[in-house]
């Protein structure tokens, strides 16, 4: 039991790092899709104005009804500094939105959508793990009779 | 913090020095996606009927907050501070706008008095139907406000178990990589103190807590241990938790 709440624990933060990066990721992803669609002349708003839009999208929970846990506080963030991801991260792509060449634009997006491809594939291997040890402890208790 | 690279130092020193217009907007721009983040993490365990747009614009006016009153120069790591700030903005907004029914919570105080005074007489914790007969209400409904006060996060334990992290205390937090020993001790001896008064509960009570707080696992996977739905273990969870406070409290 002690085994299995401990790789229980390790999975799950692991998982809660990989999220806060995947939601990151997709954050500056979906401001640089703003920006391209506004030079194109799709967008007349300003990015700032439209903001509450483009950061709520893919936020619903989808198909279930029930959450999967009650309004919890928040991980701790990761340490930040050390990995790719940082370096990718590190780009201050979001500081320099109206003055970079449309081209330096594509750069810095291809990078951040292949962490993201990465980081939401290891999370979703990650999730699996969390997902089979949690049965297992809940099996752990109900053979005890719970 | 590695990054604050020399651009984004400068753009918090300028915006500082002279509330400089331009600066201020990219600093939310560039930190925004925290918003998202915390407004995912907020929603999940909020009602559908909430729009997850709406949890973002509040979120925003956190993170502008935050901004505002941020002082880079003690050091501190802003991320940490400002998904605090954001998750309180959002978590005030939504209360202001009594997204959980006046009702409810006037209906939680009453539930706990109710439940202090027959666990009193009963000398145990009451079942749903005498908690229901004493407060002159039907189960169905009882049951209905003790599954709400678990989903919306008004009756809970992590104001205890780790006080670090409520709201409340957003504005001092520091990168806190690491808890000072006297923190260490205050939380080891609440969860001391916490687990004896979970030994004493009922069997059902106690082990809801202990799953859902102690192993970290979901309301399904507690759901399945115990052979109850879902919405079943909010209203224990409740239960249990007004139960264990009257305990504490004692
Ligand atoms: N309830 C719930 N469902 C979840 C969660 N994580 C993943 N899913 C579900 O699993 C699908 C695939 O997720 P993915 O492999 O991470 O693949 C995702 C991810 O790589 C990416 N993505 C997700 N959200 C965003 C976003 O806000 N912006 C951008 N740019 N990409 C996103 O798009 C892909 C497809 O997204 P969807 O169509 O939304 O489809 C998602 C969603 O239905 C979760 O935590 N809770
Ligand atoms: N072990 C395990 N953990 C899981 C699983 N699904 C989600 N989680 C974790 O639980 C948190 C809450 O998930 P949610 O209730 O679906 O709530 C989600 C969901 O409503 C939404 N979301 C996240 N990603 C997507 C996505 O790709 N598409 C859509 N449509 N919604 C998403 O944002 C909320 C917060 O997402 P996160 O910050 O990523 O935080 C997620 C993630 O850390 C799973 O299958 N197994």
């Amino acid at each position: 039991l002690e085994q299995l709440r401990a790789r229980k624990a390790l999975a799950s933060e692991v998982e809660n790092e990989l999220s806060y990066y995947r939601r990151v990721l997709h954050g500056r992803i979906d401001l640089i899709r703003f920006e391209q669609r506004r030079r194109r002349g799709e967008e007349t708003r300003r990015l700032i104005d439209a903001l509450p839009e483009i950061l709520s999208e893919q936020l619903g929970r989808g198909g279930s009804e029930m959450p999967r846990t009650f309004v919890t506080d928040l991980p701790p963030l990761p340490d930040t500094g050390r990995r790719d991801i940082d370096h990718i991260l590190s780009d201050e792509v979001l500081l320099r939105l109206d003055e970079m060449s449309d081209e330096r634009l594509q750069v810095s997006l291809d990078a951040l959508l292949a962490m993201e491809r990465e980081v939401s594939e290891s999370r979703r291997r990650v999730q699996q793990v969390e997902d089979r040890l949690g049965e297992a402890l809940a099996e752990r208790y109900r053979s005890v009779g719970a | 913090g590695p990054e604050r690279t020399d651009e984004i130092g400068a753009l918090w020193a300028r915006f500082k020095a002279t509330g400089d217009e331009t600066a201020r907007e990219k600093l939310i721009i560039h930190y925004s996606p925290l918003v998202k983040f915390v407004a995912g993490r907020v929603g999940a365990g909020l009602p559908r009927s909430v729009d997850p747009g709406d949890l973002v614009s509040y979120g925003i006016f956190g993170l502008i907050d935050a901004i505002d009153k941020f002082e880079p120069e003690r050091g501190f790591k802003f991320e940490t501070y400002a998904i605090n700030r954001i998750k309180g903005a959002i978590l005030d907004e939504l209360r202001a706008l009594d997204w959980v029914p006046r009702s409810v919570r006037a209906k939680a105080r009453e539930i706990e008095r109710s439940m202090a005074e027959l666990e009193h007489r009963l000398q145990r914790t009451p079942t749903d139907e005498e908690l229901a007969r004493h407060m002159g209400m039907p189960v169905e409904e009882l049951q209905d406000v003790l599954g709400k006060l678990s989903m919306v996060g008004l009756v809970g334990l992590d104001d205890l178990l780790d006080p670090e992290s409520s709201t409340t205390r957003g504005d001092m937090i520091a990168d806190r990589t690491e808890p000072s020993p006297e923190e260490n001790y205050q939380k080891e001896e609440t969860r001391r103190v916490l687990a004896e008064a979970l030994n004493k509960l009922p069997d059902r009570e106690r082990l809801v807590l202990t799953l859902y707080y102690f192993e970290g696992l979901t309301l399904a996977e507690i759901g399945e241990v115990l052979g109850v739905t879902e919405s079943r273990v909010c209203q224990l969870h409740a239960k249990s938790v007004l139960s264990l406070r009257n305990r504490l409290s004692e």
